[in-house]
């Protein structure tokens, strides 16, 4: 048997926002220790890791592992069925092939039911080293999404580079270029402000603004996003889920032909 | 223009 509620429905509709432009299905794969999942887009370019820990959950109960294969557009569907402030359990059985959302009003007054049927997906699970990377840039969300949307209006492709100076994000295409540099301010009272960059070696790498885009909608799961940089290697942008988790997102770089 | 890589020139199946 597998139960988890959380308090508000509004996190795991913010979860699959972030989630559903880049994956059409994914197995949630649960375990005692809570819930992850790890899916590329159909292009095999990026990849989604997302891990919500049991001490998220009200309440949190994994007899064994399981695995539920769920069409991300039919879940989201029925999360859009839940007020934000409802409180959501998901629950399947064992040799189930079902899962069953229960939406409870904060009055508790109303109570609604959904059951999905889950699907037989093939997962093709990367193995992934945690590293040190040779730069990594902390800021705010808000900020990055802004960026990303910005710049898209002048190119397809983003040149990350980061220096002593700071970071900077250039695009150019065929009306012209943007350039957009942010500088260390570690010395921002407030964290959710600040641009925080450490940097072993400078470096420049370019990457699919396309991608970073549906790397953005995880904006308002987070305040802060962080960008870790090695050259030749992927990049990896990871909104933290308060203190239980995180979403992670991988993208390969683009290479100079 | 720059090529797209593929994350499986990156990371293995496993």
């Amino acid at each position: 048997m597998f139960e988890a509620r959380m308090a508000q429905a509004a996190l795991l509709k913010k979860v699959l926002e972030a989630v559903k432009d880049l994956v059409t299905d994914a197995n949630w794969d649960c375990t005692s220790a809570g819930i992850s999942l790890q899916a590329m887009d159909s292009s095999h370019v990026s990849l989604v890791s997302l891990l919500m820990r049991k001490d998220g959950f009200d309440m949190y109960r994994c007899d064994r592992p399981i695995s539920l294969g769920i069409n991300i557009a039919s879940m989201t569907k029925i999360m859009k069925c839940a007020n934000n402030n409802d409180a959501v359990t998901l629950r399947a059985e064992d040799e189930g092939d079902t899962v069953v959302f229960t939406f409870e009003s904060a009055d508790q007054e109303k109570v609604s039911e959904f059951e999905m049927k889950l699907m037989d997906i093939d997962s093709e699970h990367l193995g992934i080293p945690e590293r040190e990377h040779t730069a990594t840039v902390k800021m705010p969300a808000s900020e990055f999404h802004g960026i990303c949307r910005d710049l898209s209006t002048i190119g397809e492709t983003v040149q990350v580079s980061v220096t002593k100076e700071g970071v900077q994000f250039t695009a150019s295409g065929d009306t012209g270029k943007g350039t957009i540099t942010l500088r260390n301010n570690s010395s921002v009272d407030e964290e959710s402000q600040q641009v925080v960059i450490t940097m072993q070696e400078e470096l420049s790498l370019s990457f699919a603004l396309r991608y970073l885009n549906f790397f953005t909608k995880a904006t308002a799961l987070a305040d802060s996003v962080t960008l870790s940089m090695t050259a030749d290697l992927p990049l990896v942008v990871e909104y933290r889920i308060e203190d239980t988790g995180y979403i992670r997102y991988f993208l390969a770089p683009k290479i100079d032909d | 223009t720059p090529i797209q890589n593929e994350l499986l020139e990156y990371y293995a199946l496993v």
